[in-house]
C-alpha cells in the first residue's frame, strides 16, 4: 500500500537490479513495480551518491521526516575517509601518492534489508534471527568492493618500487 | 551483544563492544597499534617499516612510470616516455635497481674498450616470480662516438675478466637519434626472466659487459683487451656517449638520473596487475 507522506515517493516501471559490488551498482535504483513506497537518493544524500539506502517497505505512515532522515542516514553507507600517509608515520618511505581516499564502512544493518543493501544471505538469515531474538547481534556493516591503488615507495633496501596494493580503498558498503 | 546475553560465550578473547567508547578507549595501545602495523606491513610485502636515509634518488623512469600509470600525462619530465606495456602485462610490482659501483679508483681494473657492471638483486622476495626485465642505459646527445657507425655489443659476465662472456644482444649505434634535438635517450635492452631467477636464486648478482666498438671492427671481447690502447679516443667517447661511469665532480642527484638501471617486472601473487585487461 502506498503511504500518505509527500517524502514518500512512488516510482514505476523499473526493475530492481542490484549488483553485489562495483562502482555505480547503485546509482540508479529502481523500484519494483509493485512497489510504491521508496525514497529517491537525492532525498536524503550521502558521499557522492555511492551508496544510498532505501527505507523502502520499512516506514511507518506516520513517521516524520526528520525521524525518518535520521533512521536512512545511520543506514549501512560508504563514508569519506582520506588517510594521509604523513599522519600515520608513513611519509617517508612512500614517495607516492602522499595520501588517498581510503573510505570506511558506517552504519546499521537493520532489518529489513533490501536487495540494494549489497546484503549477502547470511546477513539476511542473521538479521532476520536478531528480530526475533536480541543475543545475537545484527549483520555489520563491512566493504563489498574493494580496488587497489599504486604506490611508489622506498624498501627496505633504499630501492625504489612501484607496486599495486590490492583491496586500498573502499568501492562500496553492505550488510 | 545486545541485552548483556549472549548465545555464545566469549571464552574471554574478545571483550564486549561498548555503545559508546569511552575517551581513553578511543587512544589505541601502543602494543596494539604496532602489531596492527606490522601486520599491515606485511600485507605489503615488508618486514618492517622501511628507514630509508634522507635524499634517496628517485629514478625518473619510476616518477614517470608512477604519473602515467595514474593518468597524470602533464607531470612528465621525460618527452621519450613510452609506457612499457609489454613488459607489464601481468606484474603488479616494478622495482628498479642501480648498478653496484666499485669502490676506489676503478679505471685501474676498467678495460679500455669494455665496462663490467652488476646489479644486487638480493632484495627481491623469494616469492615473487620476475616475469620481464630491462637493462637501461643513457645516451648522451651531448656526445658522439666518434665517425662512423658504433655497435654495443651486451654480454652476460660475471666478472669484468669472464673468459667466456654470453653475448645477449648486439645492436647499432648510429650518432643521430630519431626526433630527439637534444638531451639523452635511454637504450633499453629487454632480458629474459630466466637470467633473472637464476640470479636470483643464485648470488642474487646480476653482471653484463658492454662493449662499443665501430662497426668495421671484429674483435671479440677476449681479444679487444690487447687492442684496448688503440682505441682509446673511441672509448672516451664511449664514456661520455654511454653513461655507465660517473664523471668526476658529478653530484649524486645528477649521476642518480644518468646512470645504469635495472628494472624487473613481477608479480608477488597476490592482487590485480598494475595494467588491467578487462574490458572498458
Amino acid at each position: 500500500t502506498s503511504g500518505n507522506s509527500k517524502w514518500i515517493k512512488a516510482r514505476k516501471g523499473s526493475n530492481m537490479k542490484t549488483k553485489r559490488s562495483g562502482k555505480g551498482h547503485n546509482r540508479d535504483q529502481g523500484w519494483g513495480k509493485t512497489r510504491k513506497v521508496g525514497y529517491s537518493m537525492k532525498s536524503w544524500g550521502d558521499d557522492k551518491g555511492e551508496v544510498s539506502w532505501s527505507d523502502r517497505g520499512r516506514v511507518k505512515r506516520n513517521g516524520s521526516p526528520a525521524k525518518l532522515k535520521r533512521l536512512s542516514r545511520g543506514r549501512c553507507r560508504r563514508h569519506p575517509l582520506h588517510v594521509d600517509f604523513r599522519d600515520v608515520g608513513w611519509h617517508k618511505w612512500i614517495i607516492a601518492p602522499s595520501g588517498y581516499d581510503a573510505f570506511f564502512c558506517l552504519g546499521e544493518c537493520r532489518y529489513p534489508l533490501a536487495d540494494h543493501m549489497n546484503a549477502s544471505s547470511h546477513a539476511v538469515v542473521q538479521t532476520m534471527v536478531n528480530s526475533v531474538n536480541g543475543a545475537v547481534p545484527r549483520a555489520c556493516c563491512v566493504p563489498t568492493s574493494l580496488s587497489p591503488i599504486a604506490l611508489l615507495y622506498l624498501d627496505n633496501h633504499d630501492r625504489v618500487v612501484l607496486k599495486n596494493y590490492q583491496d586500498m580503498v573502499v568501492e562500496s558498503c553492505g550488510c | 551483544r545486545q541485552g548483556g546475553e549472549s548465545s555464545e560465550p566469549d571464552n574471554g578473547r574478545v571483550p564486549p563492544t561498548p555503545s559508546s567508547p569511552s575517551p581513553a578507549a578511543a587512544l589505541p595501545d601502543p602494543g596494539l597499534a604496532q602489531t596492527i602495523q606490522s601486520l599491515l606491513l606485511s600485507r605489503l610485502g615488508l618486514q618492517s617499516q622501511p628507514n630509508p636515509r634522507p635524499d634517496v634518488p628517485v629514478p625518473q623512469y619510476l616518477l614517470d612510470l608512477y604519473r602515467f600509470h595514474q593518468q597524470q600525462y602533464h607531470l612528465l619530465e621525460d618527452p621519450t616516455f613510452s609506457f612499457p606495456s609489454h613488459h607489464i602485462q601481468q606484474a603488479n610490482t616494478i622495482r628498479s635497481f642501480h648498478h653496484s659501483e666499485p669502490f676506489g679508483d676503478n679505471t685501474k681494473v676498467r678495460d679500455q674498450t669494455r665496462v663490467h657492471i652488476s646489479f644486487n638483486l638480493s632484495s627481491i622476495p623469494q616469492d615473487e616470480t620476475v616475469l620481464s626485465a630491462e637493462l637501461r642505459l643513457l645516451r648522451s646527445q651531448a656526445a658522439s662516438l666518434g665517425p662512423g657507425p658504433h655497435r654495443l655489443n651486451l654480454y652476460l659476465s660475471k666478472h669484468h675478466e669472464d673468459p667466456e662472456p654470453t653475448m645477449l644482444e648486439t645492436r647499432l649505434l648510429t650518432s643521430g637519434l630519431h626526433g630527439i634535438k637534444a638531451g639523452s635517450f635511454w637504450e633499453a635492452f629487454t632480458l629474459k626472466p630466466d637470467l633473472l631467477r637464476k640470479a636470483h636464486g643464485g648470488t642474487g648478482s646480476l653482471g653484463f659487459l658492454l662493449e662499443v666498438r665501430p662497426e668495421n671492427s671484429t674483435a671479440s671481447p677476449d681479444q679487444s683487451s690487447s687492442s684496448a690502447a688503440g682505441d682509446n679516443q673511441t672509448e672516451q667517447h664511449q664514456e661520455r656517449h654511454l653513461r655507465v661511469c660517473r664523471s668526476v665532480g658529478q653530484d649524486d642527484h645528477s649521476w642518480a638520473q644518468e646512470r645504469p638501471l635495472l628494472v624487473t617486472y613481477s608479480h608477488d601473487g597476490h592482487g590485480e596487475p598494475l595494467v588491467k585487461h578487462g574490458r572498458r
